[in-house]
Formats: C-alpha cells, sequence, structure tokens
C-alpha cells in the first residue's frame, strides 16, 4: 500500500496565506508553520518550514530551537536578528535584509526585531516537527517557572519576577511597546 | 537508612566490584551498596516542556472579602530523591533543589548522540541564569596542565542572556532595562548552584510521608 500512499500525497501547501496564520497578534505580525503532521510527505524529507512577518518595530520572542537548525531567508523588509550561543557575544548581530540568509544552529537562541518597514521571512527546518522554546510571553520557559526560581536565581524583587513572568500576554509575536518602563516600575 | 547516615565527606573514584570477562568483550559492575551511591540526598525539580500548561496554581484569599487571588502558577515540580533515574528530553530547560537535610549528589549522563542533536558530539551547556564563569577562570589560574579544557568550560559556561542587546531584551520581556540587565547576570559570582535563604518557597504537592503525617495530625 506504501506506492498508493506515495501517489496520492500531498506535495504542496500554502503558508503564506494570512488566514492560515497559526499565530496572530494584530499590532505585531503572524506565524505560519508547516510541519509533518500538516503535509506529511515532509516526514520523508525531515523538514519543516515556517513564515513570519512583522510589522514595524514589532518583535519575535526570544527563543531556541530543541531539535532542529533553522535557516531563515529574508523575502521582505529588514529586521535586526541577534543569535547566541553559550559564551558571552553573540555570535551574529546585525540587520537583515531583503534576500539575505541566516542559519541558526540548533540549541541557539535568537530573537528577531523589525525595522521600519517591517521584517518577513521563511525559515526552513531540519527536523519535519521542528520545535521551539520562548523564553518570553505566555508560552514561555521563564513562565513555566516559578516565582521563587526567578528571585533566587537572578537576585531579584518578587516584583520583578512577577513582571518577568506576566508582563508579556502575547504569545510569541509581540507588538512595539513604547511605555515598558513604565508599566514595569508602576 | 535514616537521613543521619548521609555523610558523604569526600568522593572517590571506584574500581568495578566484579568485572566478567567475554569472548567479545568485558562487563563491569559497580557496587551498589557503596556509600557514595547511597547517599544521594532528595530535591525538587523543575523541567519547562514548552507548550505544557502551568498546572501547578496557587492562590491567595483576601481576608476581607473571602474572595480569592491568583498568586503564581507554574509547570509541574517533580520530587526525586536516592535512587531514581531522571530523563530529560533535548533541548529543554530544567531546574532543580535540594530540600533535603543531606548533600544533594547528582550523576549525569549526556547523551550527545541521541536523535534530536543535529550539532556535534560536544556536550553544550546553555545556563538561563547564572554566571560561572569567573568561578572558572580562577580554576584556570591553578593550573595549566587543563588549560584546554578550562577555557572550553569558560566559554560554556555564560548565561544565554549575556548575549543578546540589554534593551531588546527589556522590551521583549516588557520590563525595565534595569531588571533585563540582571537577567544578564553580569555582575553575579554565585555560579551556577546558590544558596536560597529560608528555603524554596514554592507550589508542590507534599510527598507521601509529609501527607501521611498531615493526615495522621488531622485524624479523629
Amino acid at each position: 500500500g506504501l506506492e498508493e500512499t506515495i501517489c496520492t500525497t500531498r506535495l504542496r501547501d500554502n503558508i503564506a496565506d494570512p488566514s492560515r496564520a497559526d499565530m496572530y497578534n494584530p499590532k505585531g505580525g503572524r506565524i505560519t508553520s508547516l510541519n509533518s503532521q500538516k503535509l506529511p510527505i515532509l516526514s520523508y524529507l525531515q523538514l519543516s518550514a515556517e513564515r513570519g512577518v512583522l510589522y514595524r518595530n514589532a518583535i519575535m520572542a526570544p527563543h531556541w530551537n530543541l531539535n532542529a537548525h533553522s535557516v531563515i531567508y529574508v523575502t521582505r523588509g529588514n529586521g535586526r536578528i541577534q543569535v547566541v550561543g553559550n559564551y558571552k557575544q553573540a555570535v551574529f548581530d546585525g540587520e537583515l535584509h531583503q534576500g539575505q540568509l541566516l542559519i541558526v544552529p540548533q540549541n541557539f537562541a535568537v530573537v528577531k526585531q523589525a525595522g521600519n518597514d517591517g521584517f518577513e521571512w521563511v525559515a526552513f527546518k531540519t527536523n519535519d516537527n521542528a520545535m521551539s522554546s520562548p523564553l518570553a510571553g505566555r508560552f514561555s520557559v521563564i513562565r513555566g517557572m516559578p516565582e521563587e526560581v526567578l528571585v533566587n536565581a537572578y537576585r531579584i524583587s518578587r516584583a520583578d519576577a512577577r513582571n518577568l513572568k506576566y508582563n508579556r500576554e502575547e504569545m510569541v509575536v509581540f507588538g512595539p511597546q513604547s511605555g515598558s518602563q513604565e508599566r514595569a516600575s508602576a | 537508612r535514616g537521613q543521619s547516615e548521609c555523610r558523604v565527606q569526600s568522593l572517590s573514584a571506584l574500581e568495578p566490584a566484579r568485572r566478567i570477562e567475554s569472548e567479545a568483550g568485558v562487563t563491569e559492575f559497580w557496587d551498589e551498596s557503596n556509600e557514595q551511591f547511597q547517599c544521594a540526598g532528595r530535591g525538587i525539580q523543575g523541567t519547562m516542556i514548552p507548550g505544557c500548561p502551568e498546572t501547578f496554581q496557587s492562590f491567595q484569599q483576601s481576608q476581607e472579602g473571602g474572595s480569592t487571588r491568583f498568586n503564581d502558577h507554574h509547570q509541574k515540580i517533580q520530587s526525586y530523591r536516592q535512587g531514581d533515574i531522571i530523563a530529560l528530553p533535548a533541548g529543554v530547560a530544567h531546574w532543580c533543589y535540594n530540600d533535603g537535610e543531606t548533600p544533594l549528589v547528582a550523576v549525569s549522563v549526556l547523551d550527545t548522540s541521541n536523535y534530536a542533536n543535529q550539532l556535534d558530539q560536544n556536550p553544550r551547556k546553555f545556563y538561563l541564569a547564572g554566571n560561572p564563569r569567573q568561578q572558572q577562570q580562577q580554576q584556570q589560574e591553578s593550573g595549566s596542565s587543563y588549560h584546554h579544557q578550562q577555557t572550553q568550560q569558560q566559554r560554556s559556561g555564560n548565561n544565554i542572556f549575556n548575549g543578546f542587546d540589554v534593551n531588546i531584551l527589556a522590551e521583549a520581556f516588557g520590563v525595565s532595562t534595569e531588571t533585563a540587565r540582571k537577567l544578564q547576570s553580569e555582575n553575579d559570582n554565585r555560579g551556577n548552584i546558590v544558596h536560597v535563604k529560608n528555603g524554596l518557597q514554592v507550589i508542590r504537592p507534599p510527598r507521601l510521608e509529609e501527607e501521611e503525617r498531615q493526615q495522621e495530625v488531622r485524624g479523629n
């Protein structure tokens, strides 16, 4: 029965259509991902894809990829990207423009901030079910930790720990936040 | 064995207690009753798995109206004690805390050839907090024969927030730059194991023996 599966399998999908976004924030932008659960042929290729659109000055939550490298290709606009490994300096800290490509190794943390023209990219990930772990936002690893652990690990007050955990209610696409400092101190 | 017996003053390299040579290889066994294996202490541990909900929640009851106010919530915490094996999936963040009366000794086995690892075979630690760099620099000064190894350790010791721009961090977390700087732990010389004054107060169900004790107190 394998040949029947191969012959009838779906080979094409559309991740540019905004209405099919997996994550959407009207202030920040949208992310659409495509993995082998949505397009089974990808399990043969061991690849998945992600299409991202960040509006002007929006941020994609800092995160790391658990099980895949990521190849980011910029399709429109520009943005600042920082990639950080397990030593002090960022391994990449610069502007990416349309037509440029950047590789983010597995487990390295990355943050993207759109420039004035917005930032659009497509990322190819080297696992058919690529997973990432955000550092900030509603699904973040920081939010998954007890307040008390943050207080002791970072030597911060309970109020600061609470701010770290709950100030960003968005999921992974963050709108620009002009008054973040006032809110944090309030 | 009672908790008072666990006094590991120093650890030593152990020779296998038994060695079986076969036609095509050797099997070595260590004595599981050795004190070093027995006295491992106990602790609690949190693993943050992306996509999993924060199922441990605490609420505070206000005295006036009797209304409940949300206090804190986080992902599941598990207790462990001597003899337990903890398996962590590749790439997830975790923390642990010694809530026992004795030192907590754990042996980590890192599987760099696991299916998920697409990097090289070098084990890498990505710290979310702490700044163990300075501690390792001191070790480096004390001996030169391990220079290469120590340099590698020094490079692998930093907190990942350290490499990010502090303004981007502040914006991503929605906090002040001062708090973002604390995330980077630049002036924190405590290393990656820190002392918690007055014990770590986290939301977690009691251990079995604690629960039994509580039930005895509550008994008729």
